[in-house]
């Protein structure tokens, strides 16, 4: 008779182990040779959490020139993946998501009860035993704000070159071009032919993907968020700067083309449950330079109307929309002298900026809030694509 | 007391431009 023995597989603890001879091939792997579709359908930044599973073995065995050595090859391999990859959205908006994961993890497991109060007890087990991480967790949140920085550069370069056309140019109110004041000539900055101009579905389009890409890399949503609300910045900053500059466009109808552009990207924020980011906040010069373009400007209670209106602009900003203000036809008056006298006086105990113009450069501080995960690290299957088959689990 | 952990040992790290320095004066080095 034939006696079995099953033998009972060892536990999984949720700790990855392998040679430090190793190490360069692992880096590799996992980091600058790793192509994000090739983890499409697995658990969202599983770099990430593969690395923290090595740097616990690492901190079990009690190795700290292996925590050192396979921290820092990390971070130079992130560096290095990120600077070839400088244009391109997908990798970057990846490795902030891995970056801040592992950044997480360190905080996650460190054994600061601080950050333990949402882990299970199972999750404590796999707290690091010998080792505080804090000053490499320091480098983790600096190199997430460069890698966020080159993100919001290479959005930022996509949207550009669109804004002018499809926020000031484009019609896409019917009728609306009857109304155009005299003169008008259409003209961007971005054009070179008429084929180059962009209505704002194109901005609308750019958006959905850079969005789509954030949430499926599994980027914590208040970075997508202060994404967005970076980019609408943007958005504001370069067409109140144009519209403050050219007279063609200083109109009635391109005031009303204008808040029916704010109002559908404030619907794509809406949709995408975004509108809590201040984002549109950021779009309040904007709103008000339309709303300026849209009221009458005539009478002493005109005056008064737009100077408790337009509190997001300056004096200056205001005072220059008014002078540019394009009557539509013989029909409607130029605003008159006596009229920006009025509003100059009404104004004048403001203490606003002196610049006309918007920084269209200005970066929002941005923050990463710790963000814990409910993943079990024993329960991470490494996919035999990422040809890691010399890690050992433990 | 037996059962609390010992205290963790803090690792330094390099600042993020000094491992920068750190790799770009490696890269020099080898040829």
């Amino acid at each position: 008779r034939q006696v079995t023995v099953q033998r009972k597989e060892k536990d999984f603890q949720g700790m990855l182990e392998y040679h430090k001879e190793d190490e360069a091939l692992l880096i590799r792997n996992l980091v600058t040779d790793l192509k994000p579709p090739t983890l499409s359908g697995t658990v969202p930044c599983l770099p990430a959490y593969i690395l923290y599973m090595c740097i616990r073995h690492a901190d079990y065995i009690n190795d700290d020139l292996k925590v050192h050595s396979l921290l820092t090859a990390t971070i130079n391999g992130i560096k290095k993946v990120l600077k070839k990859h400088n244009d391109d959205f997908e990798m970057t908006a990846f490795w902030l998501s891995n970056t801040c994961r592992l950044l997480h993890c360190l905080k996650q497991y460190s054994g600061d009860e601080g950050f333990m109060t949402q882990n299970t007890s199972k999750q404590n087990e796999h707290c690091l035993k010998n080792f505080d991480l804090t000053e490499y967790r320091q480098v983790m949140s600096d190199l997430s704000i460069q890698i966020y920085q080159q993100l919001i550069k290479i959005a930022e370069g996509a949207l550009q070159p669109m804004i002018v056309s499809a926020m000031l140019e484009n019609e896409s109110i019917q009728g609306l071009s009857g109304v155009k004041p005299a003169g008008y000539r259409k003209r961007s900055s971005s054009m070179v032919d008429g084929d180059n101009s962009y209505c704002l579905e194109a901005i609308i389009r750019q958006m959905n993907s850079f969005h789509a890409v954030m949430c499926d890399q599994g980027l914590d949503p208040e970075i997508i968020q202060q994404v967005f609300k970076q980019l609408f910045y943007m958005i504001n900053a370069v067409t109140l700067n144009n519209l403050l500059l050219r007279k063609d466009v200083c109109s009635w109808s391109t005031g009303m083309q204008l808040r029916y552009n704010i109002s559908q990207l404030e619907e794509w924020l809406r949709g995408r449950n975004l509108h809590q980011s201040g984002a549109v906040q950021t779009m309040e010069p904007l709103i008000q330079a339309a709303q300026l373009l849209q009221l009458k400007k005539k009478t002493p209670e005109d005056a008064e109307a737009i100077c408790s209106l337009c509190t997001s602009l300056s004096t200056q900003q205001i005072v220059k929309i008014l002078n540019l203000y394009t009557p539509l036809n013989e029909f409607e008056e130029r605003v008159t002298v006596a009229f920006i006298r009025t509003i100059q006086a009404q104004l004048q105990e403001r203490n606003d900026p002196q610049q006309l113009l918007l920084d269209s450069k200005h970066t929002f501080p941005v923050l990463f809030p710790f963000n814990p995960s409910s993943l079990i690290m024993d329960s991470i299957h490494i996919p035999a694509c990422l040809h890691l088959e010399f890690l050992n689990e433990v | 007391n037996s059962q609390r952990p010992r205290p963790r040992v803090l690792l330094k790290a390099p600042t993020l431009a000094e491992m920068e320095e750190m790799t770009t004066s490696e890269e020099e080095e080898s040829p």
